[in-house]
């Protein structure tokens, strides 16, 4: 699954 | 961004104005656990260190300036400015019998052995057992002011809603982090015998105190 690679959660 | 998401946003943020506002407001940290306030300012200190690196959105950078700010000014007023009403006789939490352990873990369990992942991965699992100094002190003390109460329960709901999100956003956009989901998932359990007290008490109208 992709993971948060973009972190764009806080 | 999904509704849940927004509005654990901003429970998270209503709980670390909250409690900035309560310790201005009675000029007093009474009941405050101190260790739980520089524990969740390492989590956000960690965590946002692509603050000026990695732009996402406007809301995105606010957010964590903001944060990082209250959670700063926080620390300041329970370790300086308030310093008489700070109550070490009942803050008395090992911080290094959770940060020396999930330092450890960030090495071992992570998505990515690099310096900014391994430290993002530190946060989320730091964050997920940061309020525990804060629960055990409640319970030394055996009680807790209303409105510490209510921070709790806002900080409490907001990995909650948290955790709707991820559950959303599998679901329609294919995206899943078990790192957080899982970290998100041990630190809401974490509340869950807080929630109780809460929703039986507090919303009574009655004050937070533990079963003596």
């Amino acid at each position: 699954a992709q993971q948060n690679k973009d972190k764009d959660e806080l | 961004m999904n509704i849940f998401r927004l509005v654990g946003d901003l429970s998270h943020l209503l709980a670390i104005l909250l409690l900035l506002w309560k310790i201005w407001k009675t000029r007093s940290c009474a009941g405050v656990s101190g260790k739980s306030q520089i524990m969740f300012g390492l989590v956000y200190i960690t965590r946002y260190l692509d603050l000026f690196t990695n732009f996402i959105s406007i809301y995105n950078t606010t957010m964590k300036a903001i944060f990082i700010a209250v959670a700063i000014a926080t620390i300041y007023l329970i370790y300086f400015k308030f310093k008489a009403t700070y109550d070490s006789n009942h803050d008395t939490f090992r911080m290094e019998f959770l940060i020396v352990p999930v330092g450890g873990l960030a090495f071992l369990v992570n998505h990515d052995f690099t310096a900014l992942e391994i430290l993002w991965t530190f946060s989320i699992y730091l964050e997920s057992v940061a309020i525990l100094p804060q629960l055990f002190m409640i319970s030394k003390t055996g009680e807790a002011e209303t409105i510490t109460s209510h921070y709790l329960f806002a900080l409490g709901s907001y990995r909650a809603l948290y955790i709707v999100n991820w559950v959303y956003r599998y679901y329609f956009e294919g995206f899943f982090d078990l790192i957080a989901i899982v970290a998100g998932c041990v630190q809401t359990i974490l509340y869950c015998d807080f929630f109780y007290l809460y929703v039986t008490k507090v919303m009574h109208g009655k004050k937070l105190s533990l079963p003596a």
